[in-house]
């Protein structure tokens, strides 16, 4: 792939250097040098300049790229105006950082393919973990599932998913088990777990103490399954 | 649940909304009073001061919270202070938002809960979207599975999941289908979709044009997934 990162914040940058990592070409572009220096030997291009330069945008060749990232958030008038040139000179894909509700209206309503808010996502996700305490992770499927990480409760232990028959009872769905094998320090205490993954679990696994379920659930549903003990 | 927030840039303030949407109580600091007058209605205390100040951190009482978030970026000495101060105090659940990835490291040295990078969660979660464009989405499981969501590829359209036996072919285990049905406008384009999620999908479940499929797999396994046509 060939991708255009223009603003190397701390979005932009950690984006170009994970593309670069895994063997992308990448084309840099920033007002400040220091940052585009750290990029001088491993990104394809490396240009220091204003982004709002037409000349300079039509000399990357976005309408020859994968992507073009615009990584630009405390001047939401660059960010749009880099946007509009952009899609004038003809690149084939957009994606751009907003820095609020109000920045990701405008960037919608011109067009804009993808549009990411970095702080709101993730103010969701710690959200999400602060109200959910037992999930150890979830994800959004459509409007109305998620699927979650949860502790296997006391009460499965040693019982198989045939026993617990939990789609009758609480009409979720065992995906996987998360099987964590402890590993003990020098003086006994759990230090770390293997793990391995048991996917799709037979009806006649039985669940062990360290487990951790992966479960499909409606999200009226989850609080049900927290209740598990 | 009764939670303070401490700093309100995008974050933090996304992070305050949420919660209080969702019935929660929340005690916000900033040191800007702009940004405090902003929750003076909705927050149970909103506190404008330097959060470095113990006197101030010890008025939050933290040690009845749920939980602490310190959302200070920029200056990471006092994100440091803040966290180092919550825990002699002894709040019992502190997490701490990250600049970067040498700032995540102090947080996780003194023992911070959970430390958040919005900016770099967010990249690798672009990067994937660029990397893999044929995946709507992406949820890693471990350290080698993830569960995917996929465009239906057109071989697959009028056959059953029995006929295409994907997981003795391929090693992927199709979790549910989302099954979308295309909303027409007055010209006969497709203008949106209504989705419903079949899970589990019965082996006789014929694979329509529009379904996205939701498939659990190894993470080696994905470029031979993404070659689906
Ligand atoms: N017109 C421009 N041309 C080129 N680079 C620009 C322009 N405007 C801003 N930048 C660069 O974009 C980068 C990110 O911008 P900014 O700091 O405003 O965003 P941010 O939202 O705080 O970033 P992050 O949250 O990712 O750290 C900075 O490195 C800045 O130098
Ligand atoms: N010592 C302090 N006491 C109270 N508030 C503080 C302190 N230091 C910083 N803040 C506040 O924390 C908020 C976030 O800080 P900052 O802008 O440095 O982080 P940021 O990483 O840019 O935030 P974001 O990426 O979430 O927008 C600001 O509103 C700032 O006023």
């Amino acid at each position: 792939m060939q991708v255009a990162v223009i603003g190397l914040g701390r979005f932009g940058f950690s984006l170009a250097d994970i593309l670069i990592e895994n063997g992308h070409e990448v084309l840099v572009v920033d007002k400040d040098e220091k940052l585009v220096q750290e990029f001088e030997n491993k990104a394809r291009e490396a240009i220091v300049g204003d982004a709002t330069d037409e000349s300079l945008l039509r000399s990357l060749g976005p309408q020859n790229l994968d992507a073009v990232v615009v990584a630009i958030g405390d001047d939401v008038e660059a960010s749009v105006l880099v946007c509009i040139s952009l899609m004038d000179i003809g690149a084939r894909y957009i994606i751009a950082k907003a820095e609020n509700d109000r920045h990701a209206k405008i960037l919608k309503k011109i067009g804009i393919h993808k549009v990411v808010q970095p702080e709101r996502d993730s103010a969701k996700a710690v959200a999400d973990h602060i109200m959910h305490p037992k999930l150890f992770d979830r994800f959004y499927i459509g409007e109305d599932h998620s699927i979650i990480e949860i502790k296997s409760p006391k009460s499965f232990w040693g019982k198989t998913l045939m026993e617990l028959d939990l789609r009758r009872k609480y009409n979720v769905l065992v995906i996987a088990i998360k099987r964590r094998e402890p590993m003990f320090d020098s003086s006994g205490e759990i230090k770390g777990f293997k793990e391995h993954l048991i996917a799709p679990p037979s009806p006649n696994e039985q669940i062990l103490e360290h487990d951790v379920l992966i479960v499909l659930t409606s999200n009226e549903n989850i609080k049900e399954v927290e209740r598990w003990q």
